[in-house]
């Protein structure tokens, strides 16, 4: 069937997003459709191309991941990542990373030089350390414009999806929670507990 | 989140997905996308990537369900992908990008939009969001 390659940059878009924001997401996209095509018709193996390509999307701060991640409750980001091989159903995965600036790669270390499939936290960030991958400060993955979407969030006293402000049309269970002020008035983390009741 | 999905000329799948999670998240908090089988999955039949809320995404073990229907039903990726993006997710919204190892390549959300792109072997390149 030849070769073939998907890219996504996430779900939930907000239909009033503006054009300008829209145009440039679907820039970075083509672009990074162009590099994994060509990776491909160098014979580059699957599992190099969605390293590449999602290495690519994490450098760019258009989307949520890498730099330009969501920022949590208390200002600052905490990655996540993976990567699987399907011939050889080999996997791996890290969480709660600050420092690494591209966490798919440390994931794909995981899963070649580590007995593990899963690191997460500190773990993580040890096994990144002792790899040698490229780390930076927790402030270089923090755009102003994701500082600004964190006020936002706190204002209306939410969480907040990709590129969207959950409402009951788009996010179901949780954003009824947010609207209805559900949890019968307990909060954690200073949102109605049921929004976290799916977790 | 971003991900990627590809198969390359010789029939092998693979899958990446990379994210910061939801804004406003606690500290601590693990979504879909380092969970193998829910946000990512890969294997001899296809490769999954997945974006959207991860708490009805891990519910759902969406990407290892697309790879299950195909391998013990014998569907179509297009039709794994439909069933999971209508019956796996509840009330929950999301979206999944998909290749298959006979070079097919999908994608289906059942949210406002969903930034995309895909392109073949054959020349054939697409990136929308709402379509």
């Amino acid at each position: 069937g030849g070769w073939a390659i998907a890219v996504h940059g996430g779900a939930g878009v907000d239909p009033n997003l503006p054009l300008e924001r829209q145009e440039q997401a679907k820039q970075l996209l083509t672009r990074c459709l162009l590099i994994g095509a060509e990776a491909l018709r160098s014979n580059l193996a699957a599992i190099d191309v969605v390293e590449l390509v999602v290495r690519e999307l994490e450098t760019d701060p258009v989307f949520n991941s890498g730099r330009g991640s969501a920022l949590t409750s208390k200002g600052t980001v905490e990655m996540e990542a993976s990567i699987m091989d399907g011939p050889r159903r080999r996997c791996g995965a890290v969480s709660g990373v600050t420092t690494v600036k591209n966490p798919v790669s440390l994931a794909r270390l995981v899963m070649d030089r580590s007995p593990h499939s899963y690191l997460a936290f500190h773990g993580a960030e040890d096994f990144a350390r002792q790899q040698g991958v490229e780390v930076v400060d927790n402030d270089y993955f923090i755009t102003e414009e994701n500082i600004g979407m964190l006020k936002q969030a706190k204002e209306a006293n939410t969480i907040m999806f990709d590129y969207r402000i959950p409402l009951t049309a788009t996010c179901g269970t949780a954003a009824a929670a947010v609207e209805g002020g559900g949890g019968g008035g307990l909060c954690m983390n200073g949102l109605p507990l049921s929004v976290y009741a799916p977790e | 989140t971003v991900g990627c999905v590809v198969v390359d000329g010789e029939g092998r799948c693979a899958a990446a997905t990379s994210t910061g999670g939801l804004m406003n998240k606690m500290a601590g908090r693990i979504g879909d996308s380092p969970i193998i089988g829910s946000g990512t999955y890969a294997c001899e039949v296809c490769a999954v990537s997945c974006t959207g809320e991860g708490e009805a995404i891990i519910r759902g073990t969406l990407a290892r369900d697309v790879a299950a229907l195909m391998e013990y039903k014998g569907v179509s990726l297009q039709e794994a992908v439909d069933y999971v993006i209508k019956e796996r997710l509840d009330e929950g919204k999301a979206g999944l990008i998909a290749v298959s190892s006979a070079g097919d390549v999908t994608y289906g959300f059942n949210c406002n939009g969903m930034f995309t792109g895909y392109a073949t072997e054959d020349g054939f390149m697409h990136v929308g969001i709402w379509e």
